[in-house]
């Protein structure tokens, strides 16, 4: 079989102008470091979690460090991974002060019978498995900071509704 | 939301899909990213897919699963991922993208909204792009 790796960094209605070529190149190193996995023989699974984790570090993706903020300023993720030879799963959610929320999920997976853990109680797994509890605000980009600023203000001067663009 | 999908020498797949959410979202929400189905799906007997998008409307047509059932009745992977796509957009008005590879190695990038930043790499080459017509 002739393998191959995609990768995506997010859907957009808008992309400033300054910031598409990094995006570029960001998907490219994922995408390749990806494939290297595969050419050396590495298994699916373990590709599309390298090519991941790579996203994650990189600040101009919403995921890990560069996440976008929720309505308190804090960042919550999410993240799952599946493995198409057996259907095997993991995943978290509302995950806090990880770097590299896709690891948990593959550890959600492989280490415990479950498909999903949550806010406090994947806290507590990550902490089991020995995942290390970074601050918060390390992945705060100031970028996130000042458009979560920018989207309050447009909230309130449109409505007074705080749930308006809180998904 | 970031993503991936792979198909090894072995013919198997998988995907991984991370993201923050929404800016400005509601404490507690949570979309389609961790939810196996819709923000992601792979089973070697049909291909993998990572969704990208609103999420709320992702989860309501469990958007993954749905490509690959297109993929299964025979469907081409873009061919499936526009159909879905499509389907997620006239039936709750929700935009979106998603990456799908087959167990064959067909794969296809597809996406209703304005852009959306993808690379593929096979056959030793990167392919990559950010608008529709790149």
């Amino acid at each position: 079989m002739n393998p191959v790796v995609l990768v995506h960094g997010g859907a957009s209605s808008e992309i400033p102008q300054d910031l598409e070529e990094r995006l570029r190149q960001g998907v490219v190193r994922a995408a390749t470091a990806g494939y290297k996995v595969l050419k050396e023989g590495g298994r699916a699974l373990d590709a599309v979690e390298a090519a991941v984790t790579i996203l994650e570090d990189d600040p101009e993706f919403n995921a890990g460090h560069g996440a976008v903020l929720n309505a308190e300023g804090t960042v919550e993720m999410d993240a799952s991974i599946m493995d198409g030879r057996d259907l095997s799963s993991g995943a978290v959610c509302a995950a806090r002060c990880i770097a590299n929320p896709i690891q948990l999920a593959r550890l959600v997976m492989e280490k415990t019978p479950h498909c999903l853990l949550t806010s406090h109680g994947a806290a507590k797994f990550a902490c089991a498995m020995g995942v290390p509890v970074i601050p918060g605000e390390q992945l705060i980009t100031e970028r996130n900071r000042q458009d979560l600023e920018k989207e309050k203000q447009k909230t309130d001067a449109e409505t007074p509704s705080p749930q308006k663009n809180q998904g | 939301t970031v993503g991936a999908v792979a198909l090894d020498s072995n013919g198997d797949v998988a995907y991984a899909t991370s993201t923050g959410g929404l800016m400005n979202k509601m404490v507690g929400r949570v979309g389609d990213s961790p939810c196996v189905g819709s923000g992601g799906y792979a089973d070697s007997a049909m291909g993998a897919v990572s969704s990208t998008g609103h999420g709320e409307s992702i989860l309501k047509v469990n958007l993954a699963r749905l490509i690959l059932f297109h993929v299964q009745q025979g469907k081409a992977v873009g061919e499936a991922a526009d159909t879905a796509l499509g389907y997620m957009k006239s039936k709750v008005k929700g935009e979106g993208g998603v990456i799908v590879v087959s167990n064959a190695g067909d794969w296809a990038a597809k996406w209703t909204t304005e852009s959306m930043p993808w690379a593929a790499a096979q056959d030793g080459k990167v392919h990559f792009g950010l608008h529709r017509d790149e």
